[in-house]
This record gives C-alpha cells, structure tokens and sequence, in this order.
C-alpha cells in the first residue's frame, strides 16, 4: 500500500458516499445517470469477485464490502424508491449501455492477461469502468446546469483514478517486474475522459460560478 | 504468482 492507492481509494469512497448522501437525504437523484451506476455495479460485481476466495487485507475486503454496497444501493434508490425514481431524468439519460458492456465483454475474451473465468470478468471489469462514466458525462451535457453535489460526486470520481496512476508509477520503479499494460492503459483512458470534465469544473471552480 | 499481485488492489 501506498499513499497514492490510498489517497485514491478514499477518494473514490468519499464520491460514492457524497453520492448516496445527495441521494438519501435530499431524496434526488437529478442529473445522475442510473446507467453509469447500473455499470458500476456490474464494475464491481466482477472485480471482486474473488471476495470470498482470496484474502489479501481486512482493508481490502471492507472496501470491496463499500464500493459493493453502495453501487447496488444507488441503483436500489433511482430504480425501486418511489420519491427518488420521481426526480431521475429517464428522458435525457439515453445512453444505450448495454452496447457498452457487451463490446467490453468480448475484448475481455479478446485481451486479457490469462485465460481464466475470474481473470477473463477482472479485464472486463477494468474496460468496463474505463467508459462507465460515459452515460452520465452525456446527462452532463444535456442538462442545463448541475448541483455541485452531483459535480463533486463526479469530479472525486474522475479524481481517484488519476491517483492510482500516481500509484502505478510509484509501484513500478518500487517493485521488480510490477508491469499490468491492461490495467495501466485502461486507467489512463478513463482517467483522460474525465479531461474535459475536469477543465470545466476548474473554470467554474476559478470563476466561482456554476457548472454547466 | 502475478494473478495474487495485481488483484490486491481495489
């Protein structure tokens, strides 16, 4: 452990939880995007899938026990809670998803690092969260203005990887033959989606002014 | 082996 993947971890919880916050207190999900959470939730099904197999920390399976819990909830939340369904935007959130996990799912049986049932799901859960963002920078831009919790759920979300990047680096200078080309390349592209994202939210941040 | 190596972070 270092402190990059840690600082990334936190951050990455700290976004879920400003999300389930937003969602359970003020009883909205406005601007969020139920498909990038629905992939989030298959992200993390089929990462952790080892949970219960292989043990590495108790940090380790607590935090997989959080990003679980959270990403099912919030999917619980905008699909199945009557007030919060209310606010979510069916009509704007279009973005056709499931084209998103089926392309992953092939490369996955395409590029991978072995050929086996759990690692063939852990590739495919990396290219999936690479574009899982996708359906909600869409809803972004389609809807006017955001709250600044929904941007900051966002912006934290953007963040954590950039941080495991930082992680990466460190690892490998740190660690013979600590090398993961997959794991590497699809942490930059989900990392560089964010750019523009990233650009506006520090404008907006600057300018003290809303983000839209 | 690697498998165990990468699959220790989240």
């Amino acid at each position: 452990m270092n402190i990059f993947r840690l600082a990334g971890d936190m951050t990455h919880m700290f976004s879920v939880l400003v999300l389930l916050l937003k969602i359970h207190t003020i009883k909205s999900c406005a601007g969020v995007s139920v498909k990038t959470q629905e992939l989030y939730a298959i992200v993390f099904a089929t990462r952790y899938l080892d949970i219960f197999t292989s043990f590495v920390s108790i940090y380790n399976t607590f935090m997989k026990l959080v990003f679980l819990g959270s990403s099912f909830s919030i999917v619980w939340y905008m699909r199945y809670h009557k007030a919060v369904h209310r606010t979510y935007d069916r009509e704007q959130d279009t973005f056709r998803h499931w084209f998103l996990v089926l392309s992953c799912l092939l490369l996955a049986l395409l590029i991978h690092e072995k050929f086996t049932f759990l690692e063939v799901l852990w590739t495919f859960s990396l290219y999936l969260e690479a574009v899982a963002i996708l359906p909600q920078l869409v809803l972004l831009q389609r809807t006017r203005n955001i709250d600044n919790l929904t941007g900051q759920y966002i912006f934290l979300l953007g963040g954590y990887r950039g941080l495991y990047i930082l992680n990466w680096i460190y690892r490998y200078f740190t660690e013979p033959h600590f090398v993961h080309w997959i794991t590497w390349i699809t942490g930059l592209v989900q990392t560089l989606l964010y750019a523009d994202f990233f650009y506006y939210y520090f404008l907006s941040w600057k300018n003290n002014k809303k983000l839209n | 082996d690697i498998a165990s190596q990468h699959h220790d972070e989240l």
